[in-house]
């Protein structure tokens, strides 16, 4: 473990300590996308399957319990919840989100390390995390309210992966022989669909002034 | 195939 993993584990928790607070002190989740949410519960299903047959560490099992346990409870809120899920924007998160899963998933079959089921998913599950911010990004294109809260969360979502991409540099030249093609170009991909927001955030940010996107 | 030392992160 290294400080810029360690970071990125932090804020990527941090980031969804916000939203989950956004939502239940506020008991709103206007400008939050459903979709991105359940693209996220299925990165974290696919991907944290090894929690029934590998131990790494006690730190590795108990942040992926978390991931797991605050994702469904964010989705839980959206939709279950009797006052925030009428503050849920329906018509305005209408994503396509087939189109992300199923490339996704064609992808991890063609382009993996095994072919075997748990890694399939696994690959599947780095590929779809590249990816899963879009429906909220267009979420926030089309409503144009950029509430200072959801603003703060997709900032730390996209830096978290950023800090990893920083983690990753770090092991290539502290760990002889440590690779990671797949994961260091989904990475990478999902770093850059942030860039534009991250423009607009450091504009408002520096502007001292609320984050508006353009038209 | 993925090293254990792969597997370690998040």
């Amino acid at each position: 473990m290294n400080i810029f993993r360690l970071a990125g584990d932090m804020t990527h928790l941090l980031s969804i300590i916000v939203l989950l607070l956004k939502i239940q002190a506020t008991k709103s989740c206007a400008g939050v996308s459903l979709k991105t949410q359940e693209l996220y519960a299925v990165v974290f299903v696919t991907r944290y399957l090894d929690l029934f047959y590998s131990f790494i560490s006690l730190y590795n099992t108990v942040m992926k319990i978390i991931f797991l346990l605050t994702a469904f409870t964010i989705i839980w809120y959206m939709r279950k919840h009797k006052v925030v899920c009428q503050t849920y924007d329906k018509e305005q998160d209408t994503f396509r989100v087939l189109f992300l899963i199923v490339p996704c998933f064609v992808l991890a079959l063609l382009v993996n390390h095994e072919m075997s089921v748990t890694e399939v998913l696994w690959t599947f599950s780095i590929y779809l995390e590249a990816v899963a911010i879009l429906p909220q990004l267009v979420l926030l294109q089309r409503t144009k309210n950029v509430d200072n809260l959801t603003g703060n969360y997709i900032f730390m979502l996209g830096s978290y992966r950023a800090l990893y991409l920083v983690n990753w540099v770090y092991r290539y030249f502290t760990e002889l022989g440590y690779r990671q093609w797949i994961v260091w170009v989904s990475g990478t991909v999902q770093t850059c669909v942030y860039l534009d927001f991250f423009y607009y955030y450091v504009q408002a940010w520096r502007n001292n002034e609320r984050m508006k996107l353009p038209g | 195939k993925r090293s254990s030392k792969q597997k370690d992160e998040l």
